[in-house]
């Protein structure tokens, strides 16, 4: 059964299944250890706060898969027992910093943005969404320890209605312990207002929408020794390192369609369904523009509907103000009418035509030519539904091809009949 | 009482030329 409509076939709102869109994507890493020759790190830790930290070194080599740590480890699967980690070079130290990028392919609705360090957590990272696929970028959540001083933001303000679109700083998931293994996890309705009503709510719906995620990590955590005399070994120990980025989400297809799929150029478009068309299902399929598009809701599937046009057009196009007379019921106008037919939806004959009424009105040859006398009518077009041309006077018959009674043909095309003395 | 069709061929086209049907 196909969940966007219901058993007799009533279109109904889907959306496709709730996934990490970052599994087994390529992340743009600007900095990983190794990769130009190969480094040494060092991996500080401690039983916990405030015990002594111990330091154990290592390589970072490119050209040696046991010690090479891509940007691919970020989006591999997440294997507990055994963490791949991607790591950056050392002490990439503010104001300098680290990115990730992430391309999701298309559009997806963003519910958590989550990422599982191997090294302390950062004392300050963005991240960033961007809705055209990399051209511009918006920030989504803002994480330091000094908030005001880094990135010029309070820390924890309140959300309103009035800034639910806005991307908030907060100093939570920022102390340096745990070493490693820290989670930092940005849920993307969080706190907003309107999360309640997200049907009812396009700046959020607008707000999750995402077809990148970029994070930057603007500023190490360091235990204050980077300065110190011989200072390399400890700047060995400040980098940044992830085992695992997640993005939580579903393809966004507005509610009409129930999942994604490759078109043929390897994209991931939504499978529409509802007369709709577009990677997003964001506009209504051709010739289905009898009512504006419109995001499905879970009382309203708001199919796209087929425009009227009784076989006699292949296009259409979509009036307001004709829906809007209409109690917004139908607002599609035929374009190019044929088999001589004419009016919104082709549904009666054009001039010097009339209906024969032996066929439906969707038949081709529902519409027959005139055939008016071309001395006897005064005129070519009949009468739309009879047929019947208009005659001069003493004509008669459908064509007014005749003299009424009482009259007798001339010689004079301008008065064919004249009465009989 | 059906009437007889107009005969084409019985009008008198002078100075009405313009008027006349091209297969007349």
């Amino acid at each position: 059964p196909d969940p966007c409509y219901d058993e007799p076939g009533t279109p109904r709102r889907c959306i496709p299944d709730f996934v990490n869109a970052a599994f087994g994507k390529e992340v743009r890493a600007s900095s990983t250890c190794g990769h130009k020759t190969p480094s040494r790190f060092c991996v500080l830790s401690s039983a916990d706060k405030g015990a002594e930290r111990t330091r154990t070194c290592h390589t970072c080599d490119a050209s040696d898969p046991r010690k090479y740590h891509p940007p691919a480890y970020l989006t591999d699967l997440n294997n507990p027992h055994n963490l791949t980690c991607w790591q950056s070079e050392n002490f990439v130290q503010f104001p300098q910093n680290v990115t990730l990028t992430l391309s999701l392919g298309k559009k997806f609705e963003v519910t958590y943005v989550s990422l599982q360090f191997c090294s302390p957590r950062p004392e300050s990272m963005v991240i960033y969404k961007s809705m055209d696929y990399g051209k511009t970028w918006v920030p989504f959540q803002f994480y330091s320890t000094q908030c005001r001083k880094m990135y010029n933001k309070p820390n924890r303000a309140v959300i309103t209605k009035q800034n639910e679109q806005e991307a908030v700083c907060t100093d939570s998931h920022t102390d340096m312990h745990p070493l490693s293994g820290g989670l930092i996890a940005f849920s993307t309705l969080d706190g907003r207002p309107s999360a309640h009503d997200f049907d009812n709510s396009p700046v959020l719906q607008d707000w999750v929408t995402a077809t990148d995620i970029k994070v930057v990590f603007g500023r190490l955590h360091t235990f204050g020794d980077e300065n110190e005399d011989d200072s390399e070994p400890a700047r060995d120990s400040y980098f940044y390192s992830v085992s695992d980025l997640q993005v939580g989400g579903r393809c966004k297809c507005n509610g009409h369609a129930s999942r994604c799929v490759k078109d043929r150029e390897g994209s991931l478009v939504c499978d529409c369904k509802h007369n709709t068309a577009g990677p997003e299902c964001d506009r209504c399929k051709p010739f289905h523009y009898d009512r504006p598009w419109q995001r499905a809701t879970a009382r309203e599937a708001n199919e796209c509907v087929a425009c009227n046009c009784n076989l006699h057009a292949r296009r259409c196009r979509f009036n307001m103000e004709l829906y809007k007379l209409s109690g917004r019921k139908s607002g599609g106008v035929c374009l190019n009418c044929r088999h001589n037919t004419a009016g919104r939806h082709c549904h009666y004959c054009k001039e010097g035509f009339y209906r024969d009424l032996s066929k439906p009105i969707s038949h081709r040859k529902a519409c027959k030519a005139c055939d008016c006398h071309p001395v006897g009518a005064a005129g070519k077009t009949c009468n739309q539904t009879t047929g019947q041309c208009p005659c001069k006077d003493g004509v008669a018959g459908v064509m007014c091809n005749r003299c009424a009674k009482g009259y007798q043909q001339s010689r004079s095309p301008i008065a064919p009949c004249i009465k009989i003395p | 009482e059906v009437m007889p069709t107009l005969d084409m061929a019985l009008f008198d086209w002078t100075d009405y030329e313009d008027m006349k049907p091209v297969d007349t």
